[in-house]
């Protein structure tokens, strides 16, 4: 099953690239505020981040092994991205995506998502096997600390990737879902989430605003 | 997919997600 799992990925991400398509391109010349540069500098920031996290969790020898999962998760966050927006320009006719694709957060959870999907397909230790004592679970939600992201954010990536990516096997389907529902059953939950703000807003809209209670209650 | 819960109805998309409609 594990081999199935990276043979399908390697399949999946044969053809694509490591730079956005030509296809993403045009959707980024059609947005108010182009945002290529900024993602290009984002997925450069992050591969230098992720490098150095995945070599601090199992190993400065394993550091090349993390660049090459990185880059495959590249590959499929471009890939699932292209497929995103012509799902949502057929859902809306609108070609301008400018709000969404400047939005960093968005881009964030995007990437993150794609290369959880790399990392629970090569397996949740680096390390396994070579006898060290210090194995490391890199398997989520390890992946939401190394971005600095909130669980709360990912999580609205994830139904909509899985439509993006109809090659997606059942086990990584499986996997994102077991994802989802630890969001809902804890992460999104801890101390720090944007649900609380959330929650705050959509009681004042309501003219429901207790003052006296703290918003973590 | 057939086992996976889709939660998003007809008219909802990454867009509304993260507030772009």
């Amino acid at each position: 099953a594990a081999m199935n799992n990276i043979q399908q990925l390697i399949m999946i991400l044969n053809s694509a690239t490591d730079k956005p398509s030509d296809t993403l391109i045009v959707y980024f010349n059609n947005c108010t505020v182009n945002p290529k540069d900024s993602i290009l500098k984002r997925v450069e920031n992050l591969e230098h981040i992720f490098k150095k996290k995945f070599a601090e969790a199992v190993g400065p020898a394993w550091a090349e092994i993390g660049s090459q999962r990185y880059k495959l998760g590249v590959r499929l966050y471009y890939r699932v991205m292209e497929s995103m927006l012509k799902s949502e320009e057929e859902r809306l006719s609108v070609q301008n995506f400018s709000k969404l694709l400047n939005d960093n957060i968005f881009h964030t959870s995007l990437l993150a998502c794609a290369v959880e999907v790399v990392m629970a397909t090569y397996g949740r230790n680096a390390s396994q096997g070579n006898g060290t004592s210090a194995e490391t679970d890199l398997s989520f939600p390890w992946i939401l600390s190394v971005f600095d992201l909130k669980a709360f954010d990912f999580y609205k990536v994830i139904e909509s990737f899985i439509k993006a990516e109809p090659s997606l096997t059942r086990e990584m389907i499986k996997h994102l879902e077991r994802c989802e529902h630890r969001i809902m059953e804890s992460l999104a939950w801890q101390s720090g989430s944007p649900l609380f703000d959330l929650i705050r807003q959509s009681k004042e809209r309501e003219g429901q605003t207790d003052q006296s209670e703290p918003s973590s209650t | 997919t057939q086992d996976y819960h889709f939660g998003l109805e007809e008219g909802e998309g990454i867009s509304e997600l993260f507030d772009c409609d």
